[in-house]
């Protein structure tokens, strides 16, 4: 199973993860 | 500096001053020339890599004949069929044996469960679908987006010109995946329109960009999924599909795949404007629940078109129209076996 997000942000919005990297609930993943 | 020719000075250098190495001046442009010429192959390699690793993609892309068997498999057959048998209660006895095989091949950390005695789980769907302490996942209160599960990165980043990617160069449409925006339309009806089109309407605040992110989940990890940030669910999309495996390998095999995949898309706003989380069932995997919403029936018996899907507005039910309010780390869903 797959959770995909799309969302609209502005322009500096950086994720902090890279591909592969695994994540956990509730654990930050992008900030502005 | 004796008056000698250049090939005479340089032998003159090395060979007449002997240890007292002395320097020879080359002209400026013999070195110009070197460096481009040294980035002239930089270049051609790079262009070379581009063009290989673009051809290595579109080599290992199923082909539609691919695709077509893999398609005529009873997959929906079987997941629900893996539902019902995982639905059977294991007789006590067995459940510590069972699930604890369980725990072990796919690395389940069970010491997180909120119920950690194994033999309290009825069956291997609840036992799939287990709640974790309050404390096992803290919420990081100090960034805009949390994940909403736990799982593994598939592909994340901006959304250029109404194009996703569910891995790095494997792409697919945004107006494919989330189906006709509704405003004016009636459900069922399909009005295209161009890809950068469709894109540049989901955005409602200048300057912004649209962004995805896509996070697979394993067979052992958490199979609820939780609000990524706080925001209002104002729709819900029900998309009938097939049921392919979502695991990465599939991902980058087959393009689309969670385009023609079982689907749950719920939209709506966030403080920065559109706001979207879609919940994409697999074979295993393939019934989806959202918890407000008693209507949403997946993986039902029964025929269905590619692409169609069926439509609920949350602003409906609520008394001031808004939709459902959600905060970061709220509870939404969850995934179930079959």
């Amino acid at each position: 199973s797959t959770i995909v997000l799309i969302f609209e942000a502005p322009k500096d919005f950086d994720f902090s993860f890279r591909p592969g990297d695994k994540v956990r609930l509730n654990a930050g993943i992008g900030t502005l | 500096v004796p008056k000698v020719s250049w090939m005479r000075r340089i032998t003159k250098g090395f060979v007449n001053y002997g240890r007292n190495l002395k320097w020879v001046p080359i002209p400026l442009g013999v070195g110009f020339a070197y460096i481009c010429y040294q980035q002239y192959g930089h270049i051609k390699k790079r262009e070379r890599r581009r063009e290989l690793s673009s051809n290595d993609i579109a080599d290992r892309l199923a082909t539609q004949w691919q695709i077509n068997i893999y398609k005529a498999l009873p997959l929906r057959f079987v997941s629900r069929l893996w539902g019902q048998v995982n639905s059977v209660d294991v007789p006590y006895g067995l459940r510590k044996p069972i699930y604890s095989l369980y725990t072990r091949l796919f690395n389940c950390d069970l010491s997180e469960a909120l119920v950690e005695d194994l033999t309290t789980y009825q069956n291997l769907s609840a036992f799939f679908r287990r709640e974790l302490k309050p404390t096992a996942r803290p919420l990081d209160k100090s960034k805009s987006l949390v994940s909403p599960c736990d799982g593994k990165v598939l592909h994340f980043g901006k959304v250029e010109r109404g194009w996703m990617e569910q891995v790095k160069g494997v792409t697919y449409t945004l107006q494919g995946f989330l189906g006709p925006k509704t405003a004016n339309q009636q459900e069922g009806e399909v009005k295209q329109v161009s890809n950068d089109h469709f894109q540049s309407r989901l955005t409602t605040k200048a300057g912004n960009r649209l962004y995805q992110c896509i996070l697979y989940l394993a067979p052992g990890d958490y199979h609820r999924f939780h609000s990524p940030a706080d925001w209002t669910i104002k729709h819900r999309r029900h998309f009938p599909g097939l049921l392919f495996s979502v695991n990465p390998g599939i991902a980058r095999w087959i393009r689309g795949l969670f385009s023609l995949n079982e689907r749950v898309v719920l939209c709506g706003e966030w403080e920065h404007g559109f706001f979207s989380m879609t919940a994409v069932g697999a074979t295993n995997v393939g019934s989806i629940n959202i918890y407000f919403d008693e209507e949403l029936r997946t993986n039902k018996k029964g025929k269905f078109k590619q692409g169609e899907y069926r439509d609920h507005d949350y602003t409906a039910i609520t008394r001031d129209s808004a939709g459902i309010r959600v905060a970061k780390g709220d509870s939404i869903g969850e995934f179930n076996l079959g």
